[in-house]
């Protein structure tokens, strides 16, 4: 079962068109495996990506560089996971 | 908690087995309403049940819901499973429902991507694509809602099998895609396509292959504006209204431009909870607030879709 040990959700409240297009850019990283799970599209919606802990730091200076800001969403996903998954094994007991 | 006759608790998340039996005692409870229709199997061969809410007739105008196609949005699957109970316990009651259920009928697939399901429940979390394998690839899956015969393989959708967004070899070439297709197709008699996801609450209607205005834009505008307000008076919750493209992105393959393009005028995508700061791991304690204000907004495009028959 793959787990998302220190992975974190952050989200970003886009400001410009200019931050758009460096989220999209940021988008087509693929190193990085980023999961996007609210995609840069206009400043009416935030932007939501679970980085994978290696990927952390890279991608917050990227954000930094380019005066991004940003806040975790969701500090340690596997957390918030197992949380979910001994809920649902209470339930099914 | 909300419970159904057999104990079921609604404002939980549950794996597929817990689901697929809990399917049966709706059926066996409700014997002159409900029938589980076998619309046929996934990838890796489970069956994809559709439950028929119907009071008789035969083809009769139809109207179809379906939940969870992106594996990963639980609170769909969960607002499917509390939206099929409600219906089986409002029907009788609630004379709105009722006279609804006289003229139509309502065909829920509540787990639209089994085998996405249980692989977030046993392997991936985060998993949102169907499990075929890719010829050439090492990564497996189709975004299933970038596989319909719609814009396919246009922009908004990408070529790469390791991309969540990747639309498949061909339009329809996910059995889960074609199970319905031939569904809708044979019964010729939808008139209201609603696509259940999550999360970012907004509620769309086509096109997401592009940008231009169909030509039911104004009275799809005006449902979808008059379904979002009764669904925030409930509990404020606060919904954009719009069509995919021009309120979140270009997006080519999905499946209510298809069901558009096909003729079933009323079409939908909800992109349910979550208002926090949860994302796709919404608490289960926000299912039932969620299902009970999606409701809301279903229930007057459903009661639109009775009274505006074409």
């Amino acid at each position: 079962e793959k787990v998302f040990i220190g992975d974190q959700v952050i989200r970003i409240n886009v400001e410009s068109e200019e931050q758009i297009q460096l989220l999209q850019a940021l988008e087509r990283e693929q190193d990085w495996e980023l999961d996007f799970w609210l995609h840069p599209v206009s400043t009416e919606l935030p932007v939501d990506i679970r980085v994978p802990y290696s990927s952390l730091s890279a991608v917050k200076d990227y954000l930094s560089a380019h005066n991004i800001p940003f806040s975790v969403m969701i500090n340690n996903l596997q957390e918030l996971l197992d949380e979910e998954k001994s809920e649902m094994e209470e339930n099914q007991m | 908690r909300e419970r159904g006759t057999g104990g079921f608790n609604f404002g939980a998340y549950h794996p597929l087995e817990t689901i697929y039996s809990w399917m049966d005692t709706l059926v066996a409870e409700h014997p002159n309403l409900i029938t589980k229709v076998e619309i046929g199997r996934s990838y890796e061969n489970r069956p994809m049940f559709v439950l028929k809410f119907s009071t008789g007739g035969n083809k009769r105008p139809a109207i179809w819901i379906d939940t969870g196609i992106h594996s990963r949005e639980w609170v769909s699957q969960a607002t499917g499973v509390w939206t099929a109970n409600k219906i089986a316990a409002d029907y009788g009651t609630d004379a709105s429902l009722t006279s609804l259920l006289k003229t139509m009928d309502i065909y829920m697939l509540i787990l639209a991507n089994p085998d996405g399901y249980v692989y977030t429940h046993t392997s991936d979390r985060m998993w949102r694509k169907t499990r075929s394998r890719n010829p050439g690839s090492m990564c497996r899956g189709v975004d299933p809602n970038r596989n319909w015969d719609a814009g396919f393989s246009g922009p908004g959708a990408s070529n790469k099998p390791c991309s969540d967004s990747y639309h498949g070899p061909s339009a329809h070439s996910e059995v889960e895609v074609k199970n319905v297709v031939n569904l809708i197709k044979s019964h010729g008699n939808f008139k209201s396509f609603i696509s259940v996801h999550a999360y970012s609450q907004l509620l769309m209607y086509p096109y997401g292959y592009n940008c231009r205005d169909v030509s039911h834009q104004r009275e799809l505008d005006s449902i979808g504006r008059a379904a979002v307000q009764k669904l925030t008076s409930l509990y404020g919750t606060r919904y954009k209204v719009g069509s995919i493209c021009k309120i979140i992105y270009q997006a080519s393959g999905g499946s209510i431009d298809w069901s558009y393009n096909l003729g079933i005028k009323y079409s939908f995508a909800f992109e349910l909870r979550d208002t926090g700061r949860y994302g796709f791991i919404l608490p289960a304690n926000q299912i039932i607030p969620t299902a009970s204000e999606t409701w809301l907004a279903l229930k007057h495009i459903m009661e639109y879709v009775r009274d505006h028959p074409y």
